[in-house]
C-alpha cells in the first residue's frame, strides 16, 4: 500500500501557491 | 430565495463560481462592500463566522455561513445546477474534484508566474504544461459526444471547470497550445458566452500570445 | 440499491470513503478481483472507462463508471449520508474540500517521509506540522459543541474527514501532539468505532509514538 501510496498525486506545493497567491491579491487589493 | 453576502476580493475566479450559480437560480448574492482583502478577513468578528479566513466566504440573510467555493456554490444553485439524479450529482463532485485536483495545481504553476506571483521554474513550468494537456485532452474526449460535462443542461460542473480554466484561456492556452483539444474549446467558448456567465465575468478575451515570466 | 465493482489497492484511505458509505446504505461493493495497481488501471479496457487511470474507480453493475473518491462515495451513499437540506448538502461539501484541500496536503508532507515513500524535508515538515495544527483546532472548535460535523447524524463529511485523517492518526498524531484536540479527538474515536467503519478500516490504533524518518 506505501508503494502505491507513493503514486498518488498530491499538491505538496500547495501551502507555497497558497501563501503567494494570498500575498499577491492583498498587495492589489489591500 | 437564497439571498447573503458574499465576502471577496473582485477578479477572484472561485467566486465567480457562486455568482454565476446564482445567476441562473435567481439567487440574490450581494458583494460585500468595504471588505479589504488582509484585514477584513483577518478581524475577530469575520472569523469568528470563518475560522479559516479563506475567501470566498458566504454569509446568508438568515445567518448561515458558508466557505469553500464549491459548497457556496452549491448553496446558491438551483436543482438544474445540482444535477437530477444521484448518478448526475455524483458526477457534478467527480468533474469539481477534477477542476481542484487536475486543473487548479497546474495551472497556478503555470500561470502564476507569468502574472508574478511566484518565481518562474522550468521544470515545474513543462510538468504542469503536461499536466494541463492531459486535463484538456480528458476534458476533450468527454466533449466529443457531449455539449456539457454532466446531462444535457450546463450544471455546477461546467460553471466550477470553467471558472478554474479561465487563467489558463487568459493567459497561457494561446492558438498554437490549444488548438487541438477542440470540442474542449467549443464548450469553453459556448460558456463564456452564456449571458448568466457573461453578467459575471464580462466578455472574455481568449490569450492571443502566451504570457511569459519577466524577471 | 447501487451495485457495483471498486477498483482500489488495498488499504486506500481514498477507497475507505466508499466503502463505509455502503455500509451505511447497503449498497453491495465488490472489490474487484485481481486487480493490480500499475497495470491494471493502465489497461486500455480501463482507460477507456477510466480516462485519467485513477483509484479509486467504480463501475455500477448497470454500467456507469466513477472516478474521483468522493464521487464514488457520494453515489454509494443514502440520504442521510448525503444530508437532508440544502444547507447541510452545501456544508458537507464544505468539509469534503476541507479533507482534500487543509488536510490532505499537510498529511502527506508530514506521514510520507515517515512511511519511507519521500525524501523527509524538515521545512516542509514543520509547516506541514503547523497546517495540521490549524486544521485539528478549526475542528476542534466547530465540535466543542457539535457531535458530528453536519447535522446530528453521522454524513459524508464524517466519513471523508475521518478517512483523510487516518494516517496522522496512525502513525504521527502521538498523545503529546493530539492532545490539546479534546473535541476533535472524542469525534474521530467515536467515528472509528462505529461498526460501519470498523468493518472497512477494522480495529484502528491510534499513534503511540510519533514515527519519525529513517534515512
Amino acid at each position: 500500500a506505501a508503494d502505491c501510496l507513493a503514486s498518488e498525486r498530491i499538491w505538496f506545493d500547495k501551502p507555497r501557491y497558497d501563501e503567494a497567491e494570498r500575498r499577491f491579491y492583498e498587495q492589489m487589493n489591500g | 430565495m437564497v439571498a447573503g453576502k458574499l465576502y471577496t476580493y473582485p477578479e477572484n475566479f472561485r467566486a465567480f463560481k457562486a455568482l454565476i450559480a446564482a445567476q441562473y437560480s435567481g439567487a440574490k448574492l450581494e458583494i460585500a462592500k468595504g471588505f479589504v482583502f488582509g484585514e477584513t478577513n483577518k478581524s475577530d468578528a469575520f472569523l469568528k463566522k470563518f475560522p479559516l479566513g479563506k475567501v470566498p466566504a458566504f454569509e446568508s440573510a438568515d445567518g448561515h455561513c458558508i466557505a469553500e467555493s464549491n459548497a457556496i456554490a452549491y448553496y446558491v444553485a438551483n436543482e438544474t445546477l445540482r444535477g437530477s439524479s444521484d448518478l448526475e450529482k455524483a458526477q457534478i463532485i467527480q468533474w469539481m474534484t477534477f477542476a481542484d485536483t487536475e486543473i487548479l495545481p497546474a495551472s497556478c504553476t503555470w500561470v502564476f508566474p507569468v502574472l508574478g506571483i511566484m518565481q518562474f521554474n522550468k521544470q515545474a513550468t513543462a510538468r504542469a504544461k503536461e499536466d494541463i494537456d492531459k486535463a484538456l485532452q480528458a476534458l476533450d474526449d468527454h466533449l466529443l459526444t457531449r455539449t456539457y460535462l454532466v446531462g444535457e443542461r450546463i450544471t455546477l460542473a461546467d460553471i466550477v471547470v470553467t471558472c478554474t480554466l479561465l487563467h489558463l484561456y487568459q493567459h497561457v492556452l494561446d492558438e498554437a497550445f490549444r488548438k487541438s483539444y477542440v470540442n474542449t474549446n467549443r464548450w469553453f467558448i459556448t460558456l463564456i458566452n452564456q449571458k448568466q456567465v457573461k453578467a459575471v465575468i464580462g466578455d472574455f478575451k481568449l490569450c492571443e500570445k502566451a504570457g511569459e515570466f519577466d524577471p
